[in-house]
């Protein structure tokens, strides 16, 4: 393990982390997309079926069960803990997933590295994850503000994404590890957080300080 | 040495 894969995975824990404390202590899940989280439960569990048929080491195991828990907890405190369902807020996260869904599906059927079920389904969540957050970040557009929990948890999603980069060029010249698939569908990801972050900068960092006398 | 079907990241 290299140091940015480290930090990779530590942003990570410490998006959920934000996440989490953030509801519990405000407790409302205002601002958060349903959808997304969801999204997140099936890419985890469809990523860490290997739980079952493969040990990595302790570390890797932890992390896999608290990713797959800690997701599955924040779906139930928005669906029943702190419901959204009253508020109109909800009406905002209309993304329609079935094309992420489907097109994920579609894509992991053609590229894998082996026509099997685990691989195919390992495949579909790297595709799914790619594109997860996108509904949160349509929900973000729409209401056309960002509060401090979505912009510091996408943030540290972000820096996630952003670590695994390095760490990548890291493997390849030192490990000669090199996953093809992992690193597409990282790069698009990546690519859609700093997307986000630009159009963030451009229209609330720089409106607000051209605002200011 | 092809490690990529390892699958070892998170």
């Amino acid at each position: 393990m290299n140091i940015f894969r480290i930090l990779g995975d530590l942003s990570h824990l410490t998006s959920i982390i934000i996440l989490l404390h953030t509801i519990n202590t405000n407790k409302s899940t205002t601002g958060i997309s349903l959808k997304t989280q969801i999204l997140y439960v099936i890419v985890f569990i469809t990523r860490y079926l290997d739980l079952f048929t493969k040990f990595i080491s302790v570390y890797n195991t932890l992390m896999k069960i608290f990713f797959i828990i800690s997701s599955v907890y924040i779906v139930y405190l928005i669906q029943y803990k702190y419901s959204q369902k009253h508020m109109v807020k909800q009406d905002l996260d209309n993304f329609k997933v079935e094309y992420l869904l489907a097109g994920s599906l579609l894509a992991s059927l053609i590229f894998n590295y082996k026509f099997t079920p685990l691989e195919i389904l390992w495949s579909f969540s790297l595709w799914l994850e790619s594109v997860a957050i996108l509904p949160q970040l349509m929900m973000l557009t729409r209401t056309g503000e960002a509060d401090m929990l979505t912009t510091n948890y996408i943030f540290c999603l972000g820096l996630y994404r952003a670590f695994y980069i390095p760490n990548w060029f890291y493997r390849y010249f030192a490990e000669g590890h090199f996953d093809k698939l992992a690193v597409f569908t990282g790069l698009i990801q990546t690519l859609l957080y700093s997307d986000f972050f630009y159009i963030y900068y451009k229209n609330v960092i720089q409106a607000r300080s051209s605002k200011l006398p | 040495k092809n490690t990529a079907n390892a699958h070892d990241e998170l």
